[in-house]
């Protein structure tokens, strides 16, 4: 892909991040 | 069904469906949505990254699914 390697880290770290709030909040749910 | 309103179906169901490793712009998301204004993507972006359905990428205009892949 085109994408840096920095450019990587930032995503993965960010993906990381959301599917923390996505637990959170289903959690929350329950 | 999942609790979200049919605008922020919409929304998540493009980027979900994007196969680019950046995700969708927003500007794209606009051409895809032509019966959606800017601000009322944005606020459904807004809120569906506040739920961990989606994430910013390489920039704020860029976003991915988490339940992608």
């Amino acid at each position: 892909s085109g994408l840096t390697e920095e450019q990587k880290r930032r995503i993965e770290e960010n993906r990381q991040k959301a599917l923390a709030r996505r637990a959170e909040r289903l959690a929350a749910q329950r | 069904v999942n609790g979200l309103t049919a605008h922020q179906s919409q929304v998540l169901n493009l980027i979900k469906n994007c196969p680019v490793p950046e995700g969708m712009s927003l500007q794209e998301l606009k051409l895809q949505l032509q019966n959606m204004s800017m601000s009322t993507i944005k606020q459904a972006v807004e809120f569906l990254s506040s739920e961990g359905h989606i994430y910013s990428t390489v920039d704020d205009d860029h976003y991915k699914s988490t339940d992608a892949e």
